[in-house]
């Protein structure tokens, strides 16, 4: 049960850094739709 | 539409996997329960509970913030390639020190998420949007463009186009391709008249200089003297230029006055007789309206000014011919 625990704690954190990271580029990803869509207009 | 505004990108992530913890009681489990290996069997239950609960929200979560970044992805290519496709249509020079840094600023973080997206689900192109800072007056510019090669006595070094307009020279420079130094002018009848002109002798024939007009007049020509001298009074010889090998980055137009449609009856005369009184001759005028009928072809708004002009200067030949 403990593996098992630790298997979820490690999954979790995975899972949130990945999380983070996507939010990131998902950010970033607005910036430039944004700034190319005022260098459109 | 400002997408930032429809896409929620303060999802209150989680990215400490302590964090979890706060779910839980401080009483019931200490921050160490794991190290502790779990000892009180209903504790560990709610923990258990609570980390299995954390996992498939924050997996929920990570699965929408895919999807929405997919769908950003797509919407961002989309834009980018309207974008090209009116590049495509408007062409401009891309020498711009701005623009390359423009593109940078632009590409940079495209390219990081591109290649941070582990899950693959979107693509992207290199961006190509450089030279769209310049302005549309001067894209209006460079869609423009007319070339004129006249041909030149042998003795006549100099690199002046007479067409009937006033022209200021504001630069020279010498190009890599061509031994024969490049002119710039720039007209100057109206400060307000965008037209350029690049006047270079050609590589194949350093007798033939090719002007080169970038822009569309706003004003008439000087006169009509003048008007009636454009581009004429050189002397017109059977040698073919060919393609000239200036590049341009819009539609050109090429007016080819050195190429006659017969070749002279008397080669002696080209040499002695002057540009003007050569006008006069009716192989010139046949070779004139050729030349002007296959250049009147590729550009409708140059063949209606140039039909214009031919239709006015027949009509005063044949007035003042009765």
């Amino acid at each position: 049960k403990d593996e098992a625990a630790s298997a979820l704690v490690d999954e979790l954190n995975r899972v949130s850094a990945e999380n983070k990271k996507l939010t990131e580029m998902l950010t970033v990803m607005c910036e430039n739709y944004n700034a190319l869509q005022n260098h459109l207009a | 539409m400002e997408y930032t505004s429809l896409v929620n990108t303060s999802l209150d992530l989680n990215s400490n996997p302590r964090n979890f913890l706060s779910l839980v009681p401080k009483k019931e489990v200490p921050n160490n329960f794991i190290e502790l290996g779990l000892r009180m069997s209903p504790v560990k239950d709610e923990a258990a509970s609570a980390l299995v609960d954390e996992l498939n929200r924050v997996s929920a979560e990570n699965k929408k913030l895919t999807e929405m970044l997919t769908v950003m992805c797509e919407n961002y290519n989309a834009l980018q390639n309207h974008l090209a496709d009116y590049m495509a249509k408007n062409p401009a020079p891309s020498d711009s020190t701005n623009n390359s840094s423009r593109k940078r600023k632009l590409e940079s973080p495209t390219n990081q998420v591109m290649i941070n997206n582990e899950r693959g689900n979107s693509e992207s192109s290199s961006s190509d949007e450089d030279s769209c800072k310049k302005p549309r007056q001067e894209q209006h510019i460079k869609a423009k463009i007319s070339r004129v090669c006249v041909r030149t006595e042998a003795s006549d070094t100099g690199l002046l186009v007479k067409d009937g307009y006033q022209w200021r020279k504001y630069g020279q420079k010498v190009t890599r391709d061509n031994p024969s130094p490049r002119a710039y002018f720039k007209c100057s009848h109206a400060p307000s008249c965008p037209v350029k002109k690049k006047v270079q002798r050609s590589v194949e024939d350093q007798s033939i200089l090719v002007a080169t007009y970038e822009g569309e007049h706003n004003h008439p020509s000087q006169s009509k003297h003048e008007q009636a001298s454009s581009g004429l009074n050189r002397t017109v010889t059977s040698t073919t230029l060919g393609s000239a090998s200036l590049s341009s980055s819009g539609p050109t137009i090429t007016l080819d006055l050195t190429t006659p449609p017969k070749p002279p009856t008397n080669p002696s005369d080209e040499t002695k007789v002057g540009g003007d009184r050569r006008v006069d001759t009716p192989e010139f005028q046949q070779f004139l309206v050729d030349q002007m009928a296959s250049s009147l072809t590729k550009d409708p708004s140059f063949k209606a000014a140039l039909a214009a002009a031919i239709s006015g200067r027949m009509v005063q030949q044949n007035q003042s011919q009765k």
